[in-house]
This record gives C-alpha cells, sequence and structure tokens, in this order.
C-alpha cells in the first residue's frame, strides 16, 4: 500500500458518498444516470466475488463491503425511492453498446480462462467505461449541477491516482497488470475532457455547461 | 507471474 493507491481508494469513497449524500440531502437524482449508477453497480458485484475466495486484508473486505452497498444503496435510490424525480428522458445511453462488447472481450483477453477471472476482467473492463452514460447524459443536457461535477472529479482522480500508483508498484515490487493498466489509462483518458471543464469553469465559482 | 491473478487492489 502506498500514497497514491490509499489517495485513490479515498478519493473513489468520496466520490461514491458525494453521490449518495446529493441524491439524500436534495431528495432528488435529477441530472444522475441511473445506466452509470446500474453498470457501477454491476462492476462491484463482478469484480468483489473473491469476498468469498479470497482474504486479502481487513482494509481490502471492507473496502470492498462499503462500495458493494453504497452502489446498491445508489441505484435503490435513483430507482425506487426517488423514482420521481429520475430524469430517465435524458439518461438514453445505451447501455448494451457496452456490456456486450466488453462481455465478448472479457472472454477473449485475460490473465485466465476460468469464470471467477473473466468475471473480474469484465468488471475491469467495464468500469473504464461506466462512466460513459454520465457523460452523454451531461452533454444532452449540456449542464451539470456542481455538486455532481465534484462526484464526477473524484472518480476521474482515483482511477488517475491508481496509475502512479501502478508506476510505483511496477519500480518497487515488480507489480504490473496489464489488464488493469490498460484499462486504467482508457478510463482516465475519458475524464480529461471533464477535468479541463472542471477546472477553467467549476473551479473558478462557475456551473459547468457547455456551448450550445 | 501468477501474482496478478490474486487481486489485491480494489
Amino acid at each position: 500500500m502506498n500514497i497514491f493507491r490509499l489517495t485513490g481508494d479515498l478519493s473513489h469513497l468520496a466520490a461514491i458518498i458525494i453521490l449518495l449524500l446529493k441524491i439524500w440531502k436534495t431528495r432528488s437524482c435529477a441530472g444522475i444516470s441511473g445506466k452509470s449508477q446500474l453498470l457501477f453497480a454491476l462492476v462491484f458485484t463482478t469484480r468483489y466475488l473473491d469476498l468469498f475466495t479470497s482474504f486479502i486484508s481487513l482494509y481490502n473486505t471492507s473496502m470492498k463491503l462499503i462500495y458493494v452497498a453504497c452502489s446498491y444503496a445508489t441505484v435503490y435510490l435513483i430507482y425506487m425511492k426517488f423514482k420521481a424525480t429520475y430524469d430517465g428522458n435524458h439518461d438514453t445511453f445505451r447501455v448494451e453498446f457496452l456490456v456486450v462488447p466488453v462481455g465478448g472481450l472479457s472472454f477473449l483477453v485475460n490473465h485466465d480462462f476460468s469464470p471467477l477471472e473473466i468475471l473480474w476482467t469484465f468488471s475491469i473492463y467495464l468500469e473504464s467505461v461506466a462512466i460513459l452514460p454520465q457523460l452523454f447524459m451531461i452533454s444532452k443536457t449540456g449542464e451539470a449541477e456542481t455538486i455532481t461535477t465534484h462526484y464526477l472529479f473524484f472518480l476521474g482522480l482515483y482511477r488517475a491516482l491508481y496509475l502512479i500508483n501502478w508506476i510505483w508498484r511496477y519500480y518497487f515490487e515488480g507489480f504490473f497488470d496489464l489488464i488493469a493498466v490498460v484499462a486504467g489509462v482508457v478510463q482516465t483518458i475519458l475524464y480529461c475532457d471533464f477535468f479541463y471543464l472542471y477546472v477553467t469553469k467549476v473551479l473558478k465559482g462557475k456551473k459547468l455547461s457547455l456551448p450550445a | 507471474s501468477q501474482k496478478v491473478f490474486k487481486h489485491d487492489e480494489l
């Protein structure tokens, strides 16, 4: 465990909590893509099946349980409790265009052709693109609430910090996981445009709105 | 390397 990995995990946790609190406090999930949140719930479910097969550390187990619980709570709030506020008309990204190719790729390119490993690979690939329905929704409506942009910032920052963590681990531990690194690079690149808008607009006190 | 099969990251 190095500082980049730890701050990456905490940044991920912050993003998840920010989103939950935003929905809970405002009693509304307006502007949030339920599809992205469903994909993240699927990501955590398929990745953390190893909770049943291997123990890494108390930290590892606790964080996995928290991520899974929070992602299911978020999906529950969007599709059940605050369903009336869910902006389904703008959440029109076709998720099958992500899930099907990612599913196929995880069968073809993996570390080991075993059920658990294929599901882990699927979750890594799917996570890298799971934010696309949310970004698509923002591009469609042309704006995002400031709190939603904070959520996206921490979610993007998390994978960027993991990239530094992987460089660190390569040099100091000889650890290198090509699948995670390539997917992590793709994932981080998808946030670059958003990072630019976040720094140039949101951090200067302006609302994030895109030119028509 | 078999290392990667035991995924110790989140």
